[in-house]
C-alpha cells in the first residue's frame, strides 16, 4: 500500500510547497510512483509545476465536494516523475461548502484510500491555516504527518499550537494520526538564529526531526517561476542535493529500496 | 479621526507580522498614537510584543464576540511606543462562531469605529487566509490596505487572488474598500529574482507601491525571540532604517507631521 503523507504547518512560508514539490519529484526520481494532492486554494504546488491554476476546471475542489471522480481529475508529468491532484481558486469557496456536509473532516480521506494502492507514495500539501481544508490534510494522512519547520523563531513558537490541534484530532476523528517527521529548512549556517531553533526542535522533537535539513537556496526560490521542481530546475544546487538526500532519507525509514 | 490601515496577504510568511510590528512602532517613536489589532489565531504579532499569548483571557476573540469591550482588552506598552490588542489561541474557534452571527463580516469595524478618534493609527494584522478573520479585517480598513510582497515569485503569484478577493469585498461589504500601498519586503539585492519581481509587481501597481524597500535583514528575524520590535531591538540594522523611512514615507503621504 501507497504511503499518504500530509504536510502541515499552519504558520506560513515555511516550505510546505516547496518539500512536497521537491521531495515528491526526488521519489519519483528514485522509481517510487508518487501523487502530490494540492488542498492549499493558493494552488502553489499546482504552479509550482507549471500548470495554470485558473485553467483548472476541477481538481481537488470537485473531488472534495463529490462532483467528480478522483481519477478523472489527476495530471501527469512524466518529465518530473510525479502525478498531480490540482487544485483551483474555487476551492476557497470549499471551506464554507464542506461545513454543511456530512462526514466534513473525512471527504480527503475517503477519495484518497481507494486509490492507495495505485502509488508508493502520496504527499498532500496544505494551506497555512487549520481549518477545514487542513482538517481534510489530518484525517487523510493514514502514514503520518510531515511538519517542515523554517529555522526561525515565529515558526518554533508556532510548533504548540500545531501540536496541540493533532491532539485533539487524535482524541475525536482520527486516533492513529501521527508525526512521521519533522524538516528543518531554510537553515542558513551562518546564523545563530538558526542554529539555535534547530537545536530547540531536536530537543523538543528528537528524533523525530530528520537529518537531513534544507539549506537557504536561491535555486528553490527561482524553480516556482519556471514551473518545474529543483530536480529538473538545478539538480546540482545545494537546495536540489538537500531534497535528494531527503528522499532517500524517508525511503530508508520507510524500508524501500 | 485616526487612520485604520490592515496589513494584509494571504500568502503566508511575507512579512505582515514584521511590518505590523516595525512600522507600528516607528510610527510610534514619530509621536503618532498607534494601536496594533492582532487578528491572527497564530498571535504572532503579540508575541512579537513580548507577550504570552497563552496568559491572554480576552483580546481580540472576546471583542470580536461581543463578550468584553475593546477598550478593556488594550494593552499599552511606553516602551514600544504603542498599544496591543492582543490575540489568543482561542481566536482559531471565532471562525466557526462568527459565522452563526449577525454581521459576520463587520464586527470589527464595529469595535474599532468608535475608538478611531484615541490613536493616530490603528493597524490590523492578518492570518495568512482569505477567511473570515481576514474579511473582518478587510471591512474594517477604513484608509485602506498595506500588502507586503515578499520579493519571490509564489507572493508575486497570489496577489491576483488577493486583487479579487479585495474586488469581491469592494463590490459587497464595503465599497470604498482601497489599496493604500504596497511593500517589497525581504528584498535581496544580490539575486535577480528579487529584482524581477519588484519590477514586476511595480508594472502591476505602480504609484501604490512604497519607495521605501524592506531588505532581508536577520536583525528583524531575531527580534520576535526577544519580544522587541526592531526599533528597540536593534535600531542601527538595515531592517530598522527601512522599517524607519517607511513610516515615514507612510506619514508623508498622510500629511501627517
Ligand atoms: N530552502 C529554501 N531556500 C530558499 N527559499 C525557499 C526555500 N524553501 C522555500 N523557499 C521559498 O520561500 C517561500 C516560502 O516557501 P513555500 O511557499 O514553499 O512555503 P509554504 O509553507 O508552502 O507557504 P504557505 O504557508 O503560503 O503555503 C517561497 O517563495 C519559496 O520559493
Ligand atoms: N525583511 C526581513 N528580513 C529577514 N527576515 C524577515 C523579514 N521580514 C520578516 N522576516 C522573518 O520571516 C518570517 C516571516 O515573516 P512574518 O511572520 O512577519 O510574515 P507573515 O506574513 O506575518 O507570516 P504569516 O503568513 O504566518 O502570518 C519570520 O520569521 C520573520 O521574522
Ligand atoms: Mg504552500
Ligand atoms: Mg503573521
Amino acid at each position: 500500500l501507497g504511503k499518504i503523507y500530509t504536510i502541515v504547518n499552519q504558520k506560513g512560508g515555511v516550505g510546505k510547497t516547496t518539500t512536497a514539490i521537491n521531495l515528491g519529484s526526488y521519489l519519483g526520481f528514485y522509481g517510487q510512483r508518487v501523487l502530490i494532492v494540492d488542498i492549499d486554494p493558493q494552488a502553489n504546488a499546482t504552479s509550482c509545476l507549471g500548470i495554470d491554476k485558473n485553467t483548472i476546471q476541477g481538481g481537488t475542489y470537485d473531488v472534495l465536494i463529490g462532483a467528480q471522480p478522483i481519477l478523472t481529475q489527476i495530471l501527469h508529468n512524466p518529465r518530473f516523475k510525479l502525478s498531480l491532484l490540482p487544485a483551483s481558486p474555487a476551492l476557497a469557496g470549499a471551506e464554507i461548502e464542506l461545513i454543511e456536509m456530512e462526514n466534513r473532516g473525512n471527504r480527503l480521506h475517503q477519495v484518497l484510500d481507494p486509490i492507495r494502492n495505485r502509488y508508493d507514495y502520496i504527499l498532500v500539501d496544505c494551506p497555512p491555516s487549520l481549518g477545514l481544508l487542513t482538517l481534510n490534510g489530518l484525517v487523510a494522512a493514514q502514514d503520518g504527518l510531515l511538519i517542515p519547520v523554517q529555522c526561525e523563531y515565529l515558526a518554533l513558537e508556532g510548533l504548540g499550537q500545531l501540536t496541540q490541534t493533532i491532539n485533539r484530532v487524535k482524541s475525536s476523528l482520527f486516533p492513529n494520526l501521527s508525526i512521521r517527521g519533522v524538516i528543518l529548512t531554510m537553515y542558513d549556517g551562518r546564523t545563530n538564529l538558526a542554529a539555535d531553533v534547530a537545536s530547540e526542535v531536536r530537543g523538543a522533537f528528537d528524533s523525530l526531526v530528520f537529518e537531513t535539513m534544507i539549506p537557504r537556496s536561491i535555486r528553490l526560490a527561482e524553480a516556482p517561476s519556471y514551473g518545474m521542481p529543483i530536480s529538473v530546475f538545478e539538480p546540482g544546487s545545494s537546495g536540489a542535493r538537500a531534497y535528494r538526500a531527503l528522499a532517500k532519507e524517508l525511503m530508508a525509514k520507510d524500508n524501500v529500496q
